[in-house]
């Protein structure tokens, strides 16, 4: 069974989908097969592997409506061992029928928690809204990666988010293990440096050792429509995100 | 009547809520006075002037039932001239049961186009997700204002952000005027300036003169709960906001 990684954060703007994509990478860099999937109607992350959003029939939306699988709406990236499930153009159109059908919350864990899914881990890329696309996300993971600035509003934002938490493993996934990335980090920054150190203070090992820094060539990369690793493989986030995908690895081998 | 100035944009973290708090300060040192409306289930706008998210009953939510009027709900910030509607703690719902009511996109736009508001400007803080919140700011305002940083993703969500403008036009709103802001721009970064010339050369006078650069104070002016040009009043940031604010009274005086 793939290891399923979700990456939501409410906060807008916090680096999920570079998350997605960079940590993607730099799995499969390190011998494993990853699938993507793009759940946000910007469609940022297929952008990010310079793919095109997909009609509705052709994503993840017909299957929602019982009318495809999962499977055929792969698409392969270029990079060997990286597919992607792309996002559809009316995605958002999900946030409002879902919720009507019983039980909506599960309908991705049972598509993605089955034997034939041959990829290693599965990275779930969420739109910065708590709406039916995130909840069914963290009903799916394994593990909930939650990308945060040390900024006030980010910040403040974890309280939601622990709430979020609480209730999927209340209802739907007991196991939901999760885990604070700092992203965009800038060690000259007094407000950065103080936000972090009460990140850890609260939190504790719940914060993931490595950090990501702010990095241009970030920037960069999301315009070549390639991830980071690729773009600029020596670049200090390219480090970072080997760093990351090498701790993620110790979670992924204990199950 | 007021005039009415919603600040939205799918993308998230591109300074919508720093855009509404500080805009809005300014407008009153200018001699205004302003009504925020927090629509935004992440109650960012409230707490940027000090204010803690209200229950059910004592928000919009109440309204959108039917159960009250918004003018009770109007809160003092504390600074004179500036009054809030504070966003609820169950904001996120009205995604979910407003479409079901027809004609539920006008719904904001009936409530403040009345002769009984006092205020002469009411600004608009949206979520970064396009559903009935968002609509319904677009169907209320004289103006739109979307916050946008010279980044990739950011420029990219443009294009969905000009077909939702397509459609509230054609549907409830003829006369929505829209107003690029380029924000948390760095001047020294070459891929800011680049995109910034490409849209200034896209959407000509669409975007708005002033430019609102990078500056760490917005990030402690959020944390006192503050809005900047009171929190440093002789910041860069300050004084952009100061600007921004005569730029749009040349708007506002226009009506
Ligand atoms: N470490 C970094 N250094 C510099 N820029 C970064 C870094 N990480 C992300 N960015 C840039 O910051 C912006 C926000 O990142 P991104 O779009 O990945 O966040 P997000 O959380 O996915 O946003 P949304 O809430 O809209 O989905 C993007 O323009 C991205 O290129
Ligand atoms: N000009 C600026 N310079 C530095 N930091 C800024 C600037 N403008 C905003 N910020 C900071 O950037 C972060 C994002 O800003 P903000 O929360 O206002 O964006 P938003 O578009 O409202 O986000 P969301 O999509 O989550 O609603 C905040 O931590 C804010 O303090
Ligand atoms: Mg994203
Ligand atoms: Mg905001």
């Amino acid at each position: 069974m793939a290891y399923i990684i979700a990456i939501a954060n409410e906060k807008g703007g916090v680096a999920k989908t570079t998350t997605a994509v960079s940590l993607g990478a730099a799995l499969v860099e390190a011998g494993q097969t990853v699938l993507l999937v793009d759940l946000d109607p910007q469609a940022n992350l297929s952008m990010a592997v310079g793919i095109e959003p997909v009609p509705s029939s052709k994503s993840i939306m017909s299957v929602f409506q019982d009318t495809g699988s999962l499977r055929e709406h792969q698409v392969e990236t270029g990079i060997p061992g990286l597919d992607i499930i792309p996002a559809a153009f009316d995605l958002g159109m999900a946030e409002r029928f879902l919720p009507i059908r019983s039980g909506y919350e599960t309908l991705l864990r049972r598509l993605l928690r089955t034997p034939d899914w041959k990829h290693d881990t599965i990275l779930l890329d969420c739109p910065p809204f708590l709406g039916a696309l995130t909840t069914n996300a963290l009903a799916a993971a394994d593990m909930l990666i939650m990308p945060t600035q040390a900024e006030y509003f980010s910040v403040s934002a974890l309280r939601t988010m622990m709430g979020l938490i609480r209730k999927i493993r209340n209802e739907h996934n007991p196991q939901l293990l999760y885990r604070l990335l700092l992203t965009m980090y800038d060690r000259r920054n007094r407000i950065h440096r103080t936000l972090a150190e009460q990140l850890r203070a609260t939190f504790g090992n719940g914060v993931l050792e490595t950090v990501i820094e702010v990095d241009t060539r970030l920037r960069e990369s999301a315009i070549a429509g390639l991830p980071i690793i690729y773009h600029s493989p020596h670049s200090r986030s390219a480090l970072q995100y080997r760093a990351l995908s090498q701790e993620i690895l110790t979670y992924v081998k204990e199950t």
